[in-house]
């Protein structure tokens, strides 16, 4: 799975991603990835996000909107959403896997709990980072 | 105004940096790096954010080290099928597709969902009927294939389970073990 989130100079949020699946899936499977709210959302009043890992869970869970929620209606920070959904709810309903999030303060979470995950951001004229954990 | 910014994935799995060659993990991050650089260079060029999540994925789904597009994952039935979603947090508009087959971008198929349909997510044939009625090409199932994916599914059929992304070290790295 691949994804993109971003925040452009108007203040507006975008979030894409794309996906092969998982390896040896029921053909007809669908993850989470084409779901909104799933593996993919964006809402200039709160975050944009884009998923990936065992897709059966983030569609249970709906992890992208609930990140979304629980900044919006609980008022937590990105990161304290993030890690209450991929550190908490994500692994206590079997999930793994990780997001990339980006708030309308531009505020950026990478967070995830498999043992590694590819991903790299960049600020408008700062130097990019890039890392494989 | 905050200060524009784009982030990218590549995907999740049990990536271990004992299992990736020096020459693997710098392909790696050359792409991730070229990819998050083009993306920086449009927020720079005060592109839309939607124009570009957009372009960040195609690129990735242009790349073989990554599970989308060329170099997605086999199905049981040793096919392709993709899936892709995008949404512009401005208008709260969305656009996907599932279970495409012969879209080569299947994000920018998503894109045309968003912009030209009034649905939020289509399937299969109906997808990639409306796609291609909105000027997409078609394309071989066989261009998403690469050597590395068909392996990791003989594994996983093997082992009878599915995998993440990035769960199959690549093929030059599994004659390594002792």
């Amino acid at each position: 799975t691949v994804g993109a989130v971003a925040l452009d100079s108007m203040g507006n949020l975008a979030a894409a991603t794309s996906t092969g699946g998982m390896t040896n899936k029921l053909p007809g499977r669908v993850g989470d990835t084409p779901i909104v709210g799933a593996g993919c959302y964006a809402n200039n009043a709160s975050v944009a996000v884009s998923c990936t890992g065992t897709g059966e869970v983030f569609m249970r869970m709906l992890a992208a909107y609930d990140i979304s929620a629980l900044m919006e209606y609980a008022g937590l920070s990105l990161q304290d959403a993030c890690e209450r959904v991929i550190l908490e709810k994500l692994p206590a309903l079997g999930g793994s896997g990780g997001l990339i999030a980006i708030d309308r303060e531009g505020n950026v979470a990478l967070p995830f709990n498999s043992e590694g995950m590819y991903r790299a951001f960049a600020f408008a004229g700062d130097a990019p980072n890039v890392g494989i954990y | 105004m905050s200060k524009a910014v784009i982030a990218i994935h590549g995907g999740a799995g049990a990536i271990s940096r004992g299992q990736l060659s020096p020459e693997r993990e710098q392909q790696y991050v050359a792409a991730l790096s070229a990819i998050v650089e083009k993306g920086q260079q449009m927020l720079e060029a005060d592109a839309s954010a939607l124009d570009v999540v957009t372009e960040a994925v195609r690129l990735l789904e242009e790349c073989p080290l990554f599970n989308a597009g060329i170099g997605s994952v086999f199905t049981a039935d040793e096919r392709h099928e993709m899936d892709a979603c995008i949404m512009d947090g401005n208008l709260l508009q969305a656009g996907a597709v599932a279970g495409v087959r012969h879209l080569r971008n299947p994000v920018l198929a998503a894109r045309l969902v968003l912009e030209r349909s009034a649905h939020v997510l289509l399937i299969g044939d109906g997808a990639e009927q409306f796609a291609v009625s909105q000027g997409m090409a078609q394309v071989e199932n066989s261009l998403f294939s690469t050597p590395e994916r068909h392996e990791q599914l003989l594994q996983a059929r093997e082992a009878g389970d599915t995998r993440l992304d990035h769960d199959a070290p690549p093929l030059d790295e599994r004659s390594k073990m002792g």
